[in-house]
Formats: structure tokens, C-alpha cells, sequence
């Protein structure tokens, strides 16, 4: 067994290594090695075990956020899938997809990344594997008319839930946060309260830059909450506690891998405990 | 920003005489968060920081009226010298039709990439042929074709039922009866600890010897582009790097963690999402916004 040792500067250098490779952000990190450090400085005897104790705990208070049902309760109820380039949406709304169908819910997916090369068939073949209709038009089309016809099929057809994907943008592009400040308010005029959840979705590897996106999506447009991807790698997905924190965003899900059930519900503990083993 | 901290940090010792040691280490503390903030590794920012502290604590900044601004400079020049001054062009050398092999972790912008590789190079008089190497992500090859098209140039008729390997092999001989003088072969995202794929990135190289093995990388990458250049070098091989979506706000510290612990240079930065958005890599500019 491990004998428990006493906290030393050496072991807080460690620590603080270990937070920062995590992607936690010196900020955040400073904040929470702060008490720890002015025990050492006065020589206060703290246990290494004590710490990491109350460490685990600290974010996992910074972790505790009110979190809606998921689905959001509206008929129907419309879910945005919003952030940069390649993070993962549209992966992403196809496992949401497949988690709902299992779930028993109908869903409907809406195609409004109408810029990307082969953005729309890529969520097409994910609608056939999975099972889920996807509305669309063509490439080039204007993506706050896909969203328009997407949300009137969905109360046609009486669907429970519609996904809707939208092209990966810079968020200090303006002309890109304009075009989804639109997409959002046609969805508003067609399905009141729409959309009811819109889903920043976050890459594990991404670092300090998280924080930046999550500001100035959450400039343009409502946040709801987060999907944090890829932490089937080696990126401990860290940025997401800061992110989290500062934007009072529940993390949703996390995705484990690139098939349709590498979706699990997001689990604090787990999560911290990955974090500092 | 850096420059203002730096100064904040000396503006206090003004009339104090000379700097001392304990001073240069407080503008060293800010160099140190400065640098972790643009997401350089960890222990990369350590190993900097203290290549730095050499020259810091030499008379150019101690005896200096401008200490601030000499920290700044030596700083800046060391970023440079590390992240490569001399540009390193694309090696085109050998036999015809030259393989290049772009390589990455998911969503990197590999795909997008090889377009604008495609397209640079026959701008400058090239034959560029196109290859889609990756038959897993749905849509992977129609995307790839799009872009070709878009460019204009030919590409490999690559079925889903076909293994990468393969692919490469037959997309050369076809390249070659085409008469195309480079082949820039696209491939899946792969995650550095998935080892059967680690191992098909290695198997592509295998059977087609590369000139290039470029791995594409996001330049919001945080603390762990350490982990996945390392990897890529050890289990690919590389012999340059892409830096992608530069043209947002991401620091780019990663780029210096990469280069630190493979070696390899930088060769390009994708600055955009349309296809001519592809710019030779310079260091001068990458150095300033990782300072901040
Ligand atoms: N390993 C792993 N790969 C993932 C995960 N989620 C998505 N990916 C992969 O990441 C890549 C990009 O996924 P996309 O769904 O196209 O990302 P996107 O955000 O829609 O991209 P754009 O629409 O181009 O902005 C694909 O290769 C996916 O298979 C995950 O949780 N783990
Ligand atoms: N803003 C910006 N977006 C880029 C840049 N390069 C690529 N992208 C975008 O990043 C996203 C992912 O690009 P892909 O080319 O699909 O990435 P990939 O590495 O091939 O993805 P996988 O094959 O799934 O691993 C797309 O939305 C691209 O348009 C760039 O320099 N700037
Ligand atoms: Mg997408
Ligand atoms: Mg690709």
C-alpha cells in the first residue's frame, strides 16, 4: 500500500503539471493550487491524499451545474449542433441520434451545412446507418431556408425531435456568426422557443482556445450546453471544467470514438477521477 | 498582451538602478504564463524558459534601458530560431510521380488540405493527382472528389470496398500512366494510440515511399499535440507539419510543442476554409501571436 505522504514543493510542481497537461489552464490551475500553496508557505502540514481529496472536490463543484432533461421537453423539440471546424458535430448528431431512437423517441435531422463539400451526404449516409430521415436541399442553398423547411417537417410529421446540423465556423468569423444568429431566429418563427437546446460541441484535444469559442458563440446565440468529443484519445478534455465553469454549461455527453454508440452520458466523477488518477 | 506585462513588471523596478536576477525571473514567470496560455506544453515551455534565461541574464537585458523590450527580443528571436528560420520547401525530389502522405488526428483538416495542396501545386506548373485513401468516415471519398473537381485535378476513382493500402499502390501506377508528377494521398483521422491504425498510416508508407509524410494538425491543439506528434513521428514517421485553421484566434502554441519534440518543420498553414486559403509557412508571424 501507498504510504500517504506530506504535500511538498515537489509534489505541488508535479500537481501543477499534471493539471496543466490536463488543459485546465494555468488560470484555473493557480486558482486551485492557491490554498495549497499558502499552507506550504506557512508550513502547514498537508496530506497528499488530503489534497488531491479536496482538489477532486473543488471541481467537481465547478462541474455542478442545473441540468434540463435531454431531451428538451417542446413537440417538437429542436436541438442545434453548433461550433468550429471538425470538432465533431455531425458525428455527434447522428450517436445523439441513435441514443434518442433507443431511447424510443422519433427523430428528424436537418442537413444546414450547406457549404462544406459533402457535408450533406455525409449526414445522409449517417441517417441511413442509423435510421433517421434527414432534410435537405442543395449544396449552396441558404441554410436559414433548410432549417425553415426542416422545423415544418417536423411538425407535420409530428416528430419528436429534430437534430439540426450546422457548418463548422470560426466564431471570430462575423459574417459566420451572422448567418447562425439567422438560422437561429428562423427556428424561433416556425417552432416557438426553437431552438430549445443549442449544443456547443467541444474537441477534447482543443485547448485554451475553447474558452474563446465558448464566449463568442455564447455572444451570438444562446448556449445551452456542451458536447465534449474525441475522449477516446489522450487529451484529458480539461478545457471543458473551465468552459463549463465560466459559461455555467452542463456537459452533456462525451463521445468515445467514431460509431454511432460512442456516445456515453457525461459523469463528473469519472471524469475527475481520469483527471487526477 | 506580453510586451505590456513585461513592462508592468519592470515599470516597478524604475529607479531601482540596475536590474537584478530576481527581476529578469519575474519577467521570466510572465514569459512562462504567457507561453502556457498559448497552449505551449508544459515541458516545452520549461525547456524554452530556461534556453531564454541564459541569454536573459546576460548584460543585453540587465544593463539594458529597455529591459523589457530586450526580454521581448530574445524571446521573440528564440521562438523563431526554434520553430525553424529558414523556410523548408516541399521536397519534390525523386522518381515521378512524387507520393506525398497526408497523416492526422480526426478533423484535423487533412481532406481539405490535400485539395489546397493540389491546387497550390498546379499553380506553380505541377501535375497534381489526388487520392482518397480514407474509406471509413461516411462521404470521405464523394468529399474528396468534390474538391478535386474544384480544383481541377484528377483523382483516383477510389471504391469503399478497396483497403488504403491498396488504394495507394494503385492510385501511383494510375498516376503514373497519367502522367501526373505528384501524388497527394488523403487519409482517415486516426487516433495516435489506435495501433492497427498507427499501423495502416505505416503499411501506406511502406508500399508507396512517400517524399512527404505531412501530418496535418489544428492549430487550437492543446497540452496533448505533444503526445500525438511524438507518436506520429515514432510509429509513421514525418517530415514535415500543416498547421491548420491559423486564421481564427487559437495562439498556436501547439506548433512549437510539435516541432520541439519531433524536429520536423512547418511547411504550410491553412488560413481558411476556401480551397486557395494555403500559405507557405513563415516563423516571424507564428512567434508573435504565440507571445500574445
Ligand atoms: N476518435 C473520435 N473521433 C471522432 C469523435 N467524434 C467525431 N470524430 C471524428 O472527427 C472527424 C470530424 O467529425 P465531423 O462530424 O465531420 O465533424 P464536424 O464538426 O461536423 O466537422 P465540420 O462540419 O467540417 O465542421 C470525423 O473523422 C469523425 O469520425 C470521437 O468522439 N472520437
Ligand atoms: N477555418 C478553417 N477551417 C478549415 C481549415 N482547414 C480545414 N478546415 C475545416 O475543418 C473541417 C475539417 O476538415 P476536413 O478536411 O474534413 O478534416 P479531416 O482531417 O480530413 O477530417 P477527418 O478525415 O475526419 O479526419 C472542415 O470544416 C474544413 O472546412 C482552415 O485552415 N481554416
Ligand atoms: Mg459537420
Ligand atoms: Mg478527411
Amino acid at each position: 500500500f501507498e504510504v500517504d505522504r506530506l504535500v511538498d514543493q515537489a509534489f505541488l510542481e508535479e500537481l501543477e503539471e499534471l493539471l496543466i497537461t490536463a488543459d485546465i489552464g494555468i488560470e484555473t490551475v493557480n486558482r486551485l493550487l492557491e490554498p495549497s500553496r499558502r499552507k506550504l508557505l506557512l508550513g502547514e502540514p498537508l496530506k497528499v491524499s488530503e489534497l488531491k481529496r479536496s482538489l477532486r472536490e473543488e471541481i467537481l463543484r465547478m462541474l455542478d451545474l442545473p441540468t434540463p432533461p435531454f431531451p428538451p421537453e417542446a413537440s417538437p423539440a429542436v436541438v442545434f449542433f453548433i461550433g468550429v471546424n471538425g470538432v465533431g458535430k455531425t458525428t455527434t448528431l447522428a450517436k445523439v441520434a441513435w441514443h434518442l431512437k433507443e431511447r424510443g423517441f422519433s427523430v428528424l435531422a436537418v442537413a444546414a451545412d450547406t457549404f462544406r463539400a459533402a457535408a450533406i451526404e455525409q449526414l445522409v449516409t449517417w441517417g441511413e446507418r442509423v435510421g433517421f430521415e434527414v432534410i435537405r436541399q442543395a449544396q449552396g442553398a441558404d441554410p436559414g431556408a433548410v432549417v425553415y423547411q426542416g422545423l415544418e417537417a417536423a411538425k407535420a410529421r409530428g416528430v419528436d425531435v429534430v437534430l439540426v446540423d450546422t457548418a463548422g465556423r470560426l466564431h471570430t468569423k462575423y459574417n459566420l456568426m451572422e448567418e447562425l444568429k439567422k438560422m437561429v431566429r428562423v427556428a424561433g418563427k416556425v417552432v416557438p422557443e426553437a431552438p430549445h437546446e443549442n449544443i456547443l460541441v467541444l474537441d477534447a484535444t482543443t485547448g485554451q482556445n475553447a474558452v474563446s469559442q465558448a464566449k463568442l458563440f455564447g455572444q451570438a446565440v444562446r448556449l445551452d450546453s456542451l458536447i465534449l468529443t474525441k475522449m477516446d484519445g489522450t487529451a484529458k478534455g480539461g478545457i471543458a471544467i473551465t468552459v463549463a465553469h465560466l459559461f455555467r454549461l452542463p456537459i452533456r455527453f462525451v463521445g468515445l470514438g467514431e460509431k454511432m454508440e460512442d456516445l456515453a452520458p457525461f459523469e463528473p466523477r469519472a471524469f475527475v477521477q481520469a483527471l487526477m488518477p | 498582451n506580453l510586451s505590456d506585462r513585461l513592462e508592468g513588471v519592470f515599470q516597478k523596478l524604475r529607479g531601482k538602478g540596475k536590474l537584478t536576477k530576481e527581476d529578469v525571473e519575474r519577467g521570466l514567470r510572465e514569459v512562462r504564463l504567457a507561453l502556457l496560455e498559448a497552449d505551449v506544453n508544459y515541458r516545452v515551455v520549461k525547456n524554452f524558459v530556461e534556453r531564454v534565461r541564459e541569454r536573459a541574464l546576460g548584460a543585453e537585458v540587465l544593463e539594458s534601458l529597455t529591459p523589457a523590450q530586450q526580454l521581448i527580443k530574445i524571446v521573440h528571436e528564440e521562438l523563431i530560431r526554434t520553430l525553424g528560420e529558414t523556410p523548408a520547401p516541399l521536397d519534390l525530389g525523386g522518381p515521378r510521380p512524387v507520393p506525398l502522405l497526408l497523416v492526422g488526428l480526426q478533423g484535423s483538416g487533412k481532406t481539405t488540405t490535400a485539395a489546397k495542396l493540389a491546387l497550390f501545386l498546379r499553380k506553380k506548373g505541377h501535375r497534381p493527382y489526388l487520392v482518397p485513401a480514407d474509406v471509413y468516415r461516411p462521404a470521405a471519398i464523394d468529399q474528396l472528389k468534390t474538391l478535386a473537381e474544384k480544383v481541377g485535378v484528377p483523382v483516383y476513382d477510389t471504391q469503399p470496398s478497396e483497403n488504403p493500402v491498396d488504394i495507394a499502390r494503385k492510385a501511383l501506377v494510375e498516376a503514373k500512366a497519367q502522367g501526373r508528377d505528384v501524388v497527394i494521398i488523403d487519409t482517415a483521422g486516426r487516433l495516435h494510440v489506435d495501433e492497427a491504425m498507427m499501423a495502416e498510416a505505416a503499411a501506406i508508407k511502406e508500399a508507396v515511399s512517400p517524399r512527404e509524410v505531412l501530418l496535418v494538425a489544428d492549430a487550437m491543439t492543446g497540452q496533448d499535440a505533444v503526445n500525438m506528434a511524438r507518436s506520429f513521428q515514432e510509429k509513421v514517421g514525418l517530415t514535415g507539419v500543416i498547421l491548420t485553421k491559423v486564421e481564427g484566434d487559437a495562439r498556436g502554441g501547439a506548433a512549437l510543442s510539435i516541432r520541439e519534440v519531433t524536429g520536423v518543420p512547418i511547411k504550410f498553414l491553412g488560413t481558411g476554409e476556401k480551397i486557395d486559403a494555403l500559405e507557405v509557412f513563415y516563423p516571424d508571424r507564428l512567434a508573435s501571436r504565440i507571445l500574445g
